[in-house]
């Protein structure tokens, strides 16, 4: 299994069209490297995007460069993914 | 893997191995109601399954439900289950759905994207899209959800193989969308169609392709107003409905917009529960509470389609 550690989902939300427009050139930038869980769509949407911990500071200091206001919705995504195959393990159990 | 469905766990999520072996109990189970058709093969060559629900008779209009077209969506996959479940043991008991089986047939596929689904056990979980793959192209896997005929390659997809909305060589280029279009075509009676996504707690309609209202968008509005409010009042969850395009963002290429223009008026897609804390994770205790919200959405529009012959 791939191995998430230290990846994160950062949640932003976006003011306006302007800063939509710099998460979506955030894709552009890194397509292979952001993955959108909600892509940028309009402001009052939240965008939420899984940041591989390799990327983490590049995106974070993108992010604050351009004054995109975020916070941490996962902080460790592999966390997750051992207590979600920890209960299924249990359930089988 | 559990032999029987009164041994299988509801409230947990399940391997694809798992999920097919429930089917095969289920069906031997209720044999009376459910039967299970093979509607194609995914590009892995994993077999593509529906369950028919039927109290009998021929050419019948129907109901089509799909879930896990996006493998990651562990949600949308047990909630087929479950609903798969309360299908059965409401019939009898709950006059809407008994009404309806006694004219209507219902088609739920659980596993959309079979081998994606795999890979998100296997390998990766966070996997999205199919596992097809082309010569000379380094990316695997189109994403299901951008790859059928209406609005193709328009705006909300993309036509690098790297991304993960890349909308695939050309239209209905991938097994698993072939399967269902070329199913629903040769049924040519299908009435509802519900396309069950995760995470935005959303209930849309089309289109997803274009910022224009369709025709039937008044009857489409407030049929999802009323299914919203039906899924609130289970658990106090609330949703936001309206059109793909206008409530979410555009995009091409999608199921609901095919099935619209195929002539599938109640063509519907959810998007399923969103804590703000889990996002595709969403916990397995939150399985039967999502499930149960969303079956009373659905039974409203079952309800309406019912009612609302055309």
């Amino acid at each position: 299994q791939m191995n998430f550690t230290g990846d994160q989902v950062l949640r932003i939300l976006a003011q306006n069209e302007m800063q939509l427009s710099l998460l979506r050139d955030l894709e552009g930038l890194k397509p292979q490297k952001v993955d959108f869980w909600r892509g940028p769509a309009r402001p009052s949407l939240p965008v939420d995007m899984r940041v591989p911990f390799s990327e983490l500071k590049d995106v974070k200091d993108y992010l604050e460069s351009h004054g995109l206001a975020y916070s941490v919705m996962i902080e460790d995504i592999q966390v997750l993914l051992d207590q979600e195959r920890e209960a299924m393990a249990k359930s089988r159990r | 893997l559990e032999r029987s469905t009164s041994s299988f766990s509801y409230s947990s999520y399940h391997t694809l191995e798992e999920i097919y072996s429930w089917i095969d109990s289920f069906v031997t189970e209720h044999a009376d109601l459910v039967s299970k058709i093979q509607i194609g093969h995914s590009f892995e060559n994993r077999p593509i399954l529906v369950l028919k629900f039927s109290t009998g008779g021929s050419e019948r209009q129907a109901i089509w439900i799909d879930t896990g077209i996006h493998s990651r969506e562990w949600i949308t996959h047990a909630t087929g289950i479950w609903i798969a479940k309360q299908i059965v043991s409401d019939h009898g008991k709950d006059y809407i759905l008994t009404s309806l089986l006694n004219t209507m047939d219902i088609f739920l596929e659980i596993v959309s994207n079979p081998d994606g689904f795999a890979f998100t056990h296997s390998m990766n979980r966070l996997w999205r899209k199919n596992k097809s793959n082309q010569p000379g192209i380094a990316c695997i896997g189109v994403d299901l959800n951008r790859n059928w005929r209406s609005g193709f390659g328009g705006n909300g997809s993309k036509d690098n193989p790297c991304s993960e909305t890349y909308h695939g060589p050309y239209p209905h280029s991938e097994p698993e969308v072939s399967a269902i279009a070329n199913f629903i075509t040769a049924h040519g009676n299908i009435k509802a169609l519900i396309s069950i996504h995760s995470y935005s707690q959303m209930l849309m309609y089309p289109y997803g392709h274009s910022l224009e209202p369709i025709s039937n968008q008044e009857e489409l509005y407030n049929l999802a107003k009323r299914a919203v409010q039906a899924l609130y009042e289970v658990h106090g969850i609330k949703y936001l409905y309206g059109s793909i395009s206008t409530t979410l963002y555009v995009a091409s290429g999608i199921t609901v917009d095919w099935a619209y223009d195929s002539g599938i008026k109640y063509s519907f897609s959810f998007e399923l529960r969103d804590t703000g804390r889990y996002g595709f994770l969403l916990p397995a205790t939150q399985i039967i509470p999502t499930a149960q919200e969303t079956w009373m959405a659905i039974r409203t529009i079952l309800k309406h389609t019912l009612r609302h012959p055309y």
